[in-house]
């Protein structure tokens, strides 16, 4: 998974 | 979404929420370190500047807007605003010793090498020890007000909330971020002896002080 993506946490 | 990631955002908001409210409505920033909350309106400005960048959701939005708008307005209090009340004497602590070294670690050690993730891992490392010179200046007091203890439980269960989510996560999404956890990790172990003092001192109706 690419962690960079988008971080969907505050 | 799960429980214990929003059980920890609702508890990151009350702490932010106590201490802007403490200091508005006791006219006071006595006790608290005002580096502390320079060092979360850094945090907060370098991981939401995603904000312009990347809608994730209403909510996500929502809060970054509310964290931001509320950790400036505490430091305008306390260096503006209040500013004959904050005591200076005691908020001693060398914030570009934290600042430096993690700014350093954040481009050593990343994801990726790219501004907006430099500037996130940047954030994460230096939320793990933006507390520092609160708890810095506690000990050099002594004490805490009551309300200063509530305010700072409830930033510590936070992150340990966040630990519980990323457990939740590993096993429910086969998700994990390395950086995040053991910053986290680091964050919460540093509220340990002040969780240790607030459930057997404050939650007995008794002061928070330190043995000095």
């Amino acid at each position: 998974h690419d962690l960079t993506a988008k971080h969907d946490e505050l | 979404m799960n429980l214990f990631r929003l059980a920890g955002d609702v508890s990151h908001l009350l702490a932010i929420i106590i201490l802007l409210l403490k200091i508005w409505r006791t006219r006071s920033c006595a006790g608290i370190s005002g580096k502390s909350q320079i060092l979360f309106a850094l945090v907060f400005t370098t991981r939401y500047l995603d904000l312009l960048t990347t809608f994730i959701s209403f909510y996500n939005t929502t809060m970054k807007v509310i964290y931001i708008g509320c950790s400036y307005a505490t430091v305008w209090m306390i260096y503006a605003k209040f500013k004959a009340t904050y005591d200076s004497n005691h908020d001693t602590f060398r914030m570009e010793f934290l600042v430096i070294p993690i700014a350093a670690l954040s481009l050593l050690v990343n994801h990726d090498f790219a501004p907006l993730e430099i500037l996130w891992t940047f954030s994460i490392y230096l939320e793990s020890v933006a507390i520092l010179p609160q708890l810095f200046m506690v000990s050099k007091t002594g004490e805490a007000e009551t309300i200063t203890s509530h305010y700072l439980f409830a930033l510590g269960l936070y992150r340990a909330l966040y630990l519980m989510n990323w457990i939740w996560r590993f096993f429910a999404e086969g998700f994990f971020d390395l950086i995040a956890i053991v910053a986290g990790l680091v964050q919460t172990i540093l509220y340990c002896d002040f969780f240790y003092l607030y459930i057997t001192k404050v939650l007995k109706g008794k002061k928070l002080s330190l043995p000095a």
